[in-house]
C-alpha cells in the first residue's frame, strides 16, 4: 500500500 | 518500489562503480570533484541517521551503507593514496563548497517537517545534494579535456536523478496523491542543474567529438 513514510526513499 | 525508482537506485549504484573503477584501475581520479565527493559523504551521513533506529527494508539497509562507504571511500582515495592523490585537478577544483554548506543548514533550520535532529539533518542533507554537483560542474569547465569515464559520470548522476523525478511523478499519480515538498522540490533543482551538463554531453556524443564544457 501506499507508504505514507516520507523516508521511504534513499 | 516502482521501477524508475529501482532504476534511479541502480543508475546511482552504476556511477559510483564507474567512479571507482575509473580511480581503482587507472589510479587516477583527474577531473573529478573532491569537494563534490565530500559534499556527497556529508549528504549521505546527514540522511541515514536513522539507518540502525527506523528499519524500512533489508534494501534499504544494504543501499544505504553502500552510499555512506562508497563516498568515504572515494574521498579516502582522493586525499590519501600516494598515488592517486597526486593525480587529482586541485588548482581547478577550487569551488568554495563549504559556502554550500551553510545556507543550506540555515534553511533546514527554517524548513523542515518537524524541528528535530534527524528532520532538520534530514532536509539539509537534500538541500545540500540538490547543489552537491556545483562543484564538478565548475571544475568541467575549467578542465581542457575531460575522459570519457568522468563525462559518464556525471552524466549517470544525472540520469539517477531524472529517474527520481520521473518515480515522483508515477507515486504522486499511483500511490500518494500529494506532494512531497521538500524531497521534491530539491531533487527537481537538483536535476534542473544537470540540463546545460546534458546538452553537452549528448551533443558530444552525437558529434562523436570529446565532451566540452564552454567556459
Amino acid at each position: 500500500g501506499p507508504s505514507s513514510n516520507p523516508k521511504d526513499e534513499l | 518500489m516502482n521501477l524508475f525508482r529501482l532504476l534511479g537506485d541502480m543508475t546511482h549504484l552504476l556511477c559510483i562503480v564507474v567512479l571507482l573503477l575509473k580511480i581503482r584501475t587507472r589510479k587516477s581520479c583527474a577531473g573529478i570533484s573532491l569537494k563534490t565527493q565530500e559534499l556527497y559523504v556529508i549528504v549521505f551521513l546527514t540522511r541515514y541517521l536513522d539507518l540502525f533506529t527506523m528499519y524500512n527494508s533489508l534494501y534499504q539497509i544494504v543501499m544505504k551503507l553502500v552510499f555512506v562507504g562508497t563516498s568515504i571511500g572515494i574521498v579516502w582515495y582522493m586525499r590519501y593514496h600516494k598515488v592517486v592523490k597526486q593525480t587529482y585537478s586541485k588548482n581547478e577544483d577550487t569551488f568554495r563548497h563549504y559556502f554550500l554548506i551553510l545556507p543550506c543548514f540555515v534553511l533546514a533550520l527554517f524548513v523542515h517537517l518537524d524541528f528535530t535532529v534527524v528532520e532538520v539533518l534530514w532536509s539539509f542533507s537534500l538541500y545540500l545534494e540538490a547543489v552537491a554537483i556545483l562543484p564538478q560542474l565548475v571544475l568541467l569547465q575549467r578542465s581542457r579535456n575531460i575522459d570519457t569515464l568522468t563525462g559518464d559520470y556525471v552524466f549517470l548522476l544525472g540520469v539517477y536523478r531524472v529517474l527520481y523525478l520521473l518515480n515522483w511523478v508515477y507515486r504522486f499519480f499511483m500511490e500518494i496523491h500529494q506532494i512531497r515538498w521538500i524531497p521534491w522540490v530539491s531533487g527537481f533543482i537538483q536535476t534542473a542543474l544537470y540540463a546545460d551538463f546534458f546538452y553537452y554531453y549528448i551533443k558530444s556524443w552525437k558529434n562523436r567529438e570529446k565532451l566540452k564544457l564552454p567556459a
